[in-house]
């Protein structure tokens, strides 16, 4: 399954 | 009154808000890329993949959506995401920043390629919105309101979120009364406008339809966040 680009602006640090 | 942690949670709101606003860069260029319905839709979809961004390290910043369930948080932004994105694009148009370049934007959106009957329900919330001349402060927590709506599909722990939706509600119906003394209605017509929301929610999802017809293609990102195939 693609990976979700969601989740990984999720979990990238805040304010990143 | 507001008490002291209400104002607190309220800065917080505020300056994320303000912190994640469409990079420059991307504002200017629709003063520069000529005016063809080709090119305004792809300088739209850009528009609209650097919105999402922005809302996601705006929601990031509301306090305690990140203790969320992962997967409720995955599906708060999903199901909120089209709304919230109208209701920063109304505040933009409506805002007339020298810097939003809003006439160009308005004009790219009228030649884009969208149906005319997804067109005049989004103008004619963007006026809706435009006429309430909503304070920053305001905007920020309807925002927030928005992406912790609780009966989103797919959300679990519905109490969760209305546990994080509640105080803000609280927070912005005192900041309304404060703040509109002569206009007792002015919350009610703050929710009012989420409610407008929804309809062009459904609408919108028509709209991308008409939009696939003519065999446009979204960014990966907005394939995700608007379920498209």
């Amino acid at each position: 399954e693609e990976p979700s680009l969601l989740k990984k602006l999720l979990l990238a640090p805040a304010n990143s | 009154a507001i008490t002291k942690d209400q104002q607190v949670l309220m800065k917080v709101i505020v300056e994320a808000y303000n912190r994640h606003q469409i990079p420059q860069d991307m504002a200017k260029k629709l003063l520069q890329e000529q005016y063809s319905a080709e090119e305004n839709f792809l300088l739209l979809t850009e528009m609209a993949t650097s919105q999402v961004q922005v809302l996601v390290e705006f929601t990031k910043n509301i306090p305690g959506f990140l203790s969320l369930d992962h997967e409720d948080q995955i599906a708060l932004l999903k199901g909120s995401a089209v709304e919230a994105m109208f209701l920063r694009s109304a505040q933009v148009l409506s805002s007339k920043k020298p810097n939003c370049h809003t006439d160009a934007l308005e004009e790219r959106i009228r030649k884009s390629g969208m149906s005319e009957e997804f067109m005049t329900p989004m103008f004619n919330f963007y006026k809706s919105i435009g006429k309430l001349h909503m304070m920053q402060e305001e905007q920020a927590l309807l925002t927030a309101i928005t992406i912790l709506t609780p009966d989103r599909p797919y959300v679990k722990d519905q109490q969760a979120v209305e546990r994080l939706q509640e105080p803000m509600l609280d927070v912005l119906r005192k900041l309304c009364a404060l703040q509109h003394p002569q206009e007792p209605q002015y919350f009610a017509h703050l929710l009012g406008r989420l409610t407008e929301l929804r309809t062009l929610n459904h609408y919108h999802a028509e709209m991308l339809t008409s939009w696939r017809v003519n065999d446009h293609k979204f960014t990966p990102l907005l394939c995700e966040i608007w379920d498209v195939q």
